[in-house]
């Protein structure tokens, strides 16, 4: 799966996500990457979010969503609100992977659970980091 | 007009092991993110829109074998291949998306025009190739997608319950996929 968010210099956010599904999957499955909430979201008041990892607990807990409502709903941060979901929510009930979000205000989370995840950031002052490991 | 803008990529998560990857691999990695990275950014540096930047970093790494999405995407228990993808503009909150295309050489795009031209929000398999088609989205035929590696990953699972994600380091040529041992179809 490979995902990217961005905010330009409008303050215009987008997110989107693309998959080559899972190896030996079977009956038409589809994951998380498709499925605009799970695996994809992006919303100009909070963040937008972009999922890569077990699509079903994707699927179930709604994870690109659960970011942006619990920052418009609770007030987390960006930070907060995406280690909260991958992290604490996500691990309690075994779903492994990980998201890269980016708020209005241009703040970067890329928390993940697994022992990797292939990730990278630019920022408008230049700024670059690309990271694989934890 | 602001001048704060950035963007964020991705390509997979899995249980990837500085041990099992050789310096020549990690290179391999770098080196497509950066161009991923930099072809999205230089739409945002020059003004462009957060929605076209996300598209076109998601093609580099759709038209990469590296990664699990567009050439790179593993098998489906049949040897086939099966797409996905989503897109969405965080200003209209339009969104759009397509699952299980064949032969679609990168689903961004058509999940975008999805989005843009559709009134609707997701299309599937052979529907959305027609769509495709409508809109002169670029088809290719399934030996695009052929990919020893990937061959050889379903071939070692294929006869059990196993399904696998993208990266993992029980992988000995690539350190590139994940295992979910007793997992279900969903």
């Amino acid at each position: 799966t490979v995902g990217a968010v961005a905010l330009d210099k409008h303050g215009n956010l987008a997110a989107a996500t693309s998959t080559g599904g899972m190896t030996n999957k079977k009956f038409g499955r589809i994951g998380d990457s498709p499925i605009i909430g799970a695996g994809t979201y992006a919303n100009n008041a909070t963040c937008a979010v972009s999922c890569t990892g077990h699509g079903e607990f994707f699927i179930r807990n709604v994870v690109a969503y659960d970011v942006a409502a619990l920052m418009e709903y609770k007030n987390l941060s960006l930070v907060d609100a995406a280690n909260y979901v991958v992290n604490e929510k996500l691990v309690k009930l075994g779903g492994d992977g990980g998201l890269i979000a980016i708020d209005k205000d241009g703040n970067i989370a890329m928390p993940f659970n697994t022992k990797g995840m292939y990730r990278a950031y630019k920022k408008a002052n230049g700024e670059s980091k690309f990271l694989i490991f934890k | 007009m602001s001048e704060n803008f950035a963007i964020v990529i991705h390509g997979g998560a899995g249980t990837i092991l500085k041990k099992n990857m050789t310096d020549e691999q990690e290179k391999a990695y770098q080196e497509k993110l950066q161009e991923a990275l930099d072809s999205g950014y230089a739409i945002l540096k020059n003004g462009g829109s957060a929605i076209d930047a996300v598209e076109k970093a998601i093609v580099v790494m759709e038209d990469s074998p590296l990664f699990n999405a567009g050439k790179g995407a593993v098998y489906t228990n049949v040897a086939t291949n099966e797409l996905d993808a989503s897109i969405m503009d965080g200003k209209t909150l339009n969104a759009g998306a397509v699952s299980g295309v064949r032969n679609v050489k990168n689903p961004i795009k058509l999940a975008r025009v999805v989005m843009e031209k559709s009134e609707h929000v997701m299309l599937s398999g052979k529907g959305a190739e027609d769509f495709a088609k409508q809109y002169k989205i670029e088809m290719v035929d399934s030996a695009y997608f052929y990919n020893e590696h990937r061959l050889k990953q379903l071939n070692k699972i294929k006869d059990s319950e196993k399904i696998q994600l993208d990266h993992s380091d029980n992988d000995d040529e690539q350190g590139d996929i994940t295992e979910f041992k007793d997992s279900k179809f969903g």
